[in-house]
This record gives structure tokens, C-alpha cells and sequence, in this order.
């Protein structure tokens, strides 16, 4: 279950309806310091139902809410749409024989989010399921962040058997 | 349950050793349980690079721990392979030898899992089949743009 | 002491804030006392790079965490400024712009301090006045060599 | 005060009797990973009065010892000597009109150290004593070592503190 593009919106230094594809196995992203790459991330995990604003490198939710610049003015409203290719047929239960599944998740200032499958609300549990069995839980070893190696190397060791106690 | 976490700690340790091993390009590395309590005991590990003795983390160098690290998260992957998997500048530390045998390995697990890597670094750049850059021309606002290899390198600053 | 605290606060919250200026090539930052009690309180990083809006550490990115933090640390070594300045790989999540006014800073201080760096940044090597290199070619054993400048590179994987 | 010249032996990877010199004031140190770089840092430390193994990367003082390799066995004891060119007569008391101070430390197995000013036997405070008022104490910001940016990255509001404290 391939990611085959991403839609941001108003989502941290991405204020600008932008794209982002995905065509192939290697897929590098560069940029100068600050440019917005881990933003790209930060993405990823929160449209997945992220709900701890520490795991996005805040301290409220609505941290992920593009808060403005010298130019631009904060907006209300963060959106992020993930289309993935599932045309190998990954995916378990009603989704099973859907080519492309797309998930979107939009949260506004108050820091409610809506959740969407294929256009359509859902729950976030609804978007945890989708993903229950591909290995794509939100404390998977899919992501690894800017950080996550120096915390692995600092670990004690009371932690490192956490480490290993969620991948289990 | 006992059971259950040894059984996932021999795993991760046979995959780990491996992983160590080509990433170092010798060498050997395992995961040590301290303690004889299975449900209490922590994990440390120790690692011994190609022609060293072999000690915990803390005697290694910067480059060596990152490293090292990396064969774990690998290990860790494994166990769960997701479709894809997204990789925040890993290869930091690492020296072009080193990065040569990490894009190696990367490369190889591409057969079944997409990667998403970001990196300043040139030799991770040329593995790459697509090379997406983020400018921020306008003062905080990003932006994506498609860019070839000369492009990316002088785009990341790298 | 209560005033002896203030009195330290205020001078490394003015350098800090002057060396971040000039780090960033703009932009500002001050320390923050989180709390009124001036015995207990802790201190809380504001950062504001150019272009954006000021917020904690947290949200900024790698290299700009990095390099708010080099700005406290010549902050604090200026206090009681030594002789000698030894910096281990500081600029490894720096990229190209942000090395540059690195390097400017280090060149500026070195004229009072004895700077000795460690580095993979081919820039960094540059502002070298004599570059040492350190080999390791009999397994485990470190060996001194002098270098010159594209040596430099190649042995440092750069 | 500056660094003239270092002499290492038995000290971590350098098991070796090695000579690094540092005639200038902006001298860069290259080398791949696990070469030795961050062990001249480790040196310059422990010479100077070092007494928490944790701060050299160590479980025991001991680990500073050439415990081997593939190729060589280990050795029994580590010595490292710092020269510092006083010709600007930067430092107070007896050693004030020394145009060369020579700082000594060696450590065999069993733990125990003995240190030499000038090639003379003398204790551990005497070394400390050499360097107040110099800005070069065992917690000064004099070594930058690595990982120490990114501790100052993930400290807490106290920890924080505590680095102010420490400067003062
Ligand atoms: N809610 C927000 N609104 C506006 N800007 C934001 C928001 N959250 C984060 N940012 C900005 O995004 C920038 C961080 O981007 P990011 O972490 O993606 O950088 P990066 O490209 O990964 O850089 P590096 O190479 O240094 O790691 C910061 O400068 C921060 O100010
Ligand atoms: N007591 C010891 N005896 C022998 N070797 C040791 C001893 N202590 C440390 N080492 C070795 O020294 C190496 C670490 O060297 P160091 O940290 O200086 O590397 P480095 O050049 O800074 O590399 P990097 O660029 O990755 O930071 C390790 O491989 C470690 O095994
Ligand atoms: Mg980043
Ligand atoms: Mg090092």
C-alpha cells in the first residue's frame, strides 16, 4: 500500500493548498534548514490520527495550525489528505478492493478534527482501523523522526525494552 | 507476558546482529537482557565495529552509536513491515563509507517497502528515483518543487 | 542568591540574543523565565528566525534547534571566557547559509580564543588555518597525520 | 593560555605514544567515524581533572585505558600531557612567569591516578588550582562535546536553568 500523494493545507509552514507525490520506492526530499521537510512528517503521522501534540513537536494541538509569518496572517484551519495506491490489495475489509483509498483529516482553531475516508466523515477509530495489520499504528517503526536515533543511542535501558515492547 | 517478550527479543536480536553486521560491513553486535526478571529486566546493547573489542553504546563514537541505532530501528521494522517507511535525515552522522553501506541497505529493502527520505546528504540525494526539494522563499511559508540531482545538492545546502 | 541569578540571567539573555541575530542573519530570541520565584524558576528558549513567528524550541527545525543552541552556548562561554574553545561537531545539522554565519562567528571569536573544532563540513574545514588528521588504519589504533584541505575531505568521508 | 601541544599514550584508541600539535588559533580535526576525533576531547578532560566517567563516555575511569584490539592487546596504564604557551602570562601564583606550563595525568588499572605540573608529582587540586580564574574548570563551557547542542535542545525549563547556573 503505496503513498501515492499528499494535499496540505494551512498545515504548519504549508499554508498554501500544495501537492506532494509520491511516484516511486525512493522518494528523497531536500531543503535548507527550516524549509519545512519534518513538517512533511509531522503530516504523515497526523493525518494517520496522531493525538499527542509532543509527537508533532508541540505543546497544543492546534500547534499544527499554520500560525502565520512577516507576511502572511494565521488561518483557522488545517487540512491534510493522503491518497494511498492500493492496487496490490493490502488492505483488509471494505476496502479490500479499492484501488486508491484516500484519508483526510481538518482541524479547526478550537482543535476539533474531522476525519474522512474516501470523502466521506468517519471516525478516527474508523482511520486506526484502516491501517490495523499493514503496520501502520501510530507507535510503528514507519516514521522515524528527526530525533529518534539520538533517543535510541540515550536510551536507558528500562527504555530501550520499551522500544522493543512496541514494535512487538 | 514472559513468553510472548522473549520470544519478540530473540527476534529482534538475530535481526539486529544481521543488520549490524552489513551496515558496519563486519563486526558483531547483540542485545543483552540486564537481569533475570523477563517481565522487569531492561535492554542494552552492545556492539563491537570491525576490528574493536566489543563494549556498550556509550564507549562508541557519534558516527558508530548512530549507526548502530539504525540497525535496531531496521530490526524493529521488521517485525511489522509497513508499505512504506519515512526516514528523517538518519544518515546525519554517518561518513560516506558508512553512508554507502546505509543507502546499500536501503536500496535493498525498496524491493518491498517505498522509502521517503529526507537528507542534506549527496550520496543518500543519488539514491533517490525522485528528488522533491522544499523552498521557503517567502519568509515561512513552504513550497515543493521538483528538482534533479545538481539542483537538490545546492538547494539542501549540502 | 536571588540578585546574583538576575544579574547572570540578564547578561547571557542580552549575548544570546545578540549572537542568535547574527547566526540567523536576523530574526531575534531572549531566555524566558518560566515562574516568579527567581530561586526556582526554570528558563524557557524564545526563537524567532527570520521571516517567522516567535515560539518555543519545540516547533522550530533540527538545524534551527541547533543552532539557537550554539548561540546560547558562546552566550555562556563568554561569561568566563577560557583561553581555548573545543567544539565537537556542532555544525553536523547546519546547512550551507547557516554554516557560513557559523564560521563567521568562530573566525570573529578566534582572534581572542584558541579554537580547536571537529568537523565533517567541508566549509568548516576551510576556516581551518591548519587541519589534523586522525587515521585509523591498523584496527582500533589511532594515528595522527597532517593534512591539507582536499585530504582533509577525502578522510573525513565529507 | 593557549593549547600548544598534546602527548597521548594508552589513552583510549591512541595506545600509541602520539604527538598532536596545535600551533594556530583555528585548527580543524577530520577524520571518518570511530577514528578517535571525539577521544582527543575526552583527553583534554580527563587531563585536566576529570573524575566522573560519565563525562568520558565511560562506566569506569578504567575505560579510558587501550583495552584492545583485533591486532593489539590491552594495555596497563594512560598517559596524557597538555602543553600550554603562557608567554602571554595569563595565569596566576607560581607558575605566573612560566612561558610553558606542562599538565600531566597518568592512571593505571586499578583506578588510581597521579597527576604532574611541570614534571613535577602533585595532586589533583593543585592542577584544578592552576586554571581558576582561567575559565577552563571541570563544568565550564570550554569543551563542547557531542551531543552537548542537542542536550541543551531537549532540556526542560530546569535543566535549563542549571546550565545558566553552571556558567555563572
Ligand atoms: N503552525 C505553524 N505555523 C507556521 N510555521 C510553523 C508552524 N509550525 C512550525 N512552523 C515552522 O516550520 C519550520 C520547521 O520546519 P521543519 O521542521 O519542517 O524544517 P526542516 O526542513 O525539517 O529543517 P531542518 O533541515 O533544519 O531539519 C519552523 O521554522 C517553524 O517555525
Ligand atoms: N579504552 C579504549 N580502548 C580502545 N578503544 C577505545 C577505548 N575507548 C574508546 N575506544 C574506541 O574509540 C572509538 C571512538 O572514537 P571517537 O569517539 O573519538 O570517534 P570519532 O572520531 O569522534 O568518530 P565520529 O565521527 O563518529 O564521532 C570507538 O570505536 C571505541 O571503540
Ligand atoms: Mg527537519
Ligand atoms: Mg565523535
Amino acid at each position: 500500500m503505496r503513498l501515492s500523494r499528499m494535499r496540505l493545507s494551512g498545515f504548519k509552514s504549508f499554508v498554501d493548498p500544495t501537492d506532494v507525490t509520491f511516484p516511486s520506492a525512493l522518494v528523497g526530499i531536500v531543503g535548507p534548514n527550516g524549509c519545512g521537510k519534518s513538517n512533511l512528517i509531522d503530516a504523515v503521522r497526523w493525518v494517520m490520527g496522531e493525538s499527542s501534540a509532543r509527537h508533532l513537536r508541540g505543546q497544543a494541538m492546534d500547534d499544527v495550525i499554520f500560525s502565520g509569518s512577516t507576511t502572511r496572517k494565521p488561518v483557522g484551519l488545517a487540512s491534510v489528505e493522503l491518497l494511498f495506491d492500493n492496487s496490490a490489495g493490502r488492505l483488509q475489509g471494505e476496502f479490500a478492493r479499492q484501488a486508491e483509498i484516500s484519508v483526510r483529516r481538518v482541524m479547526t482553531r478550537d482543535g476539533e478534527s474531522k476525519y474522512f475516508l474516501n470523502g466521506s466523515r468517519c471516525r478516527r477509530r474508523d482511520i486506526l482501523d484502516v491501517f490495523l495489520g499493514t503496520g501502520l499504528g501510530p507507535r510503528a517503526y514507519a516514521i522515524i523522526e528527526q530525533g529518534m536515533i539520538s533517543r535510541i543511542v540515550e536510551a536507558r535501558p528500562e527504555e530501550l525494552r520499551g522500544f522493543i515492547e512496541e514494535a512487538a | 507476558t514472559r513468553g510472548r517478550f522473549r520470544e519478540t527479543f530473540d527476534t529482534v536480536n538475530q535481526r539486529f546482529a544481521e543488520r549490524f553486521t552489513r551496515l558496519f560491513g563486519g563486526g558483531e553486535a547483540y542485545l543483552r537482557l540486564c537481569g533475570d526478571d523477563l517481565l522487569e529486566a531492561g535492554v542494552e546493547l552492545m556492539s563491537r565495529p570491525p576490528g574493536k573489542r566489543i563494549s556498550t553504546l556509550s564507549l562508541l563514537s557519534g558516527g558508530e552509536k548512530a549507526l548502530t541505532a539504525v540497525a535496531l530501528v531496521f530490526a524493529l521494522f521488521s517485525l511489522n513491515p509497513a508499505p512504506f517507511c519515512m526516514l528523517d535525515e538518519v544518515d546525519a552522522p554517518l561518513d560516506e563509507a558508512n553512508v554507502g553501506r546505509f543507502c546499500a541497505m536501503v536500496a535493498d529493502m525498496a524491493q518491498q517497502v517505498q522509502f521517503i527520505f529526507i537528507t542534506h546528504n549527496k550520496a543518500t540525494m543519488e539514491l533517490a528515483s525522485q528528488l522533491t526539494g522544499v523552498t521557503m522563499r517567502e519568509p515561512g511559508v513552504s513550497r515543493i518543487v521538483a528538482v534533479d540531482l545538481d539542483e537538490a545538492v545546492r538547494l539542501a545546502g549540502a
